[in-house]
């Protein structure tokens, strides 16, 4: 463990519990993509299958408990608890259209060809792709709230700590896990742009994020 | 395939 991932995994928390708790206080979940949810929680579920077969350490169980629970938490929220506010009509990537390839790709793509590996393969792929449906319903309805903007940078942050992470891995222990590595410098490259627009609008004062 | 490694990271 090194302060990269730490902090990486704190901002990935925080990023989780800001959307979680946004829509809890709001009673609603306007502008925000139930489809991303529903991907991170897909992500989770097939990654942490390990969950009761291996154990790293009380942190790793912990957290994959707690991201499983908030994540599919939001999910309920959305679906369920708050579903008269869900716009689904603005949320209308087509999961297929990533689906289709990611599962494609962990097959084809992957460290062992077990049932394990390949879910876990297929959660990285997944990971990298789980926020586009989020983006593209910014880009359509051309805003973003201050909080869901809050949280896309906490995401970013995440994986940009986790890019530090595997620096820091490579160069102190000889670590890199190849797709992981491409994989999150994929997902991060998507964060660049939506980056640029939350320091050039939102934290200029501007409570929405307005796109161009 | 490369061997599997262990996966410690969330």
């Amino acid at each position: 463990m090194n302060i990269f991932r730490l902090a990486g995994d704190v901002c990935h928390l925080v990023a989780i519990i800001i959307l979680l708790l946004k829509i809890w206080r709001s009673r609603s979940c306007a502008g925000i993509s139930g489809k991303s949810q529903v991907l991170f929680a897909i992500v989770f579920t097939t990654r942490y299958l390990d969950l009761f077969t291996v154990f790293i350490s009380p942190y790793n169980t912990i957290m994959k408990v707690v991201f499983l629970a908030l994540s599919y938490a939001t999910v309920y929220l959305i679906y369920m608890r708050f579903r008269n506010t869900f716009n689904s009509e603005n949320d209308s990537f087509r999961l297929e259209f990533l689906l289709v390839p990611v599962i494609g790709l962990s097959f084809l793509e992957n460290y062992a060809f077990t049932p394990l590996e390949i879910l876990w393969t297929f959660s990285i792929f997944l990971e990298s792709v789980a926020i586009m449906p989020q983006l593209f319903m910014i880009t359509k309805t051309g805003e973003a709230e201050s909080i869901t903007t809050h949280y896309l940078f906490f995401l970013g942050l995440y994986r940009a700590l986790y890019i530090a992470n595997w620096v820091w891995r490579y160069h102190t222990e000889g670590f890199f896990d190849q797709i992981a590595v491409v994989s999150g410098v994929v997902q991060t490259i998507f964060y660049i742009d939506f980056f640029y627009l939350y320091v050039t609008k939102v934290l200029r004062g501007r409570g929405k994020m307005t796109l161009p | 395939d490369e061997d599997i490694k262990q996966k410690d990271e969330l």
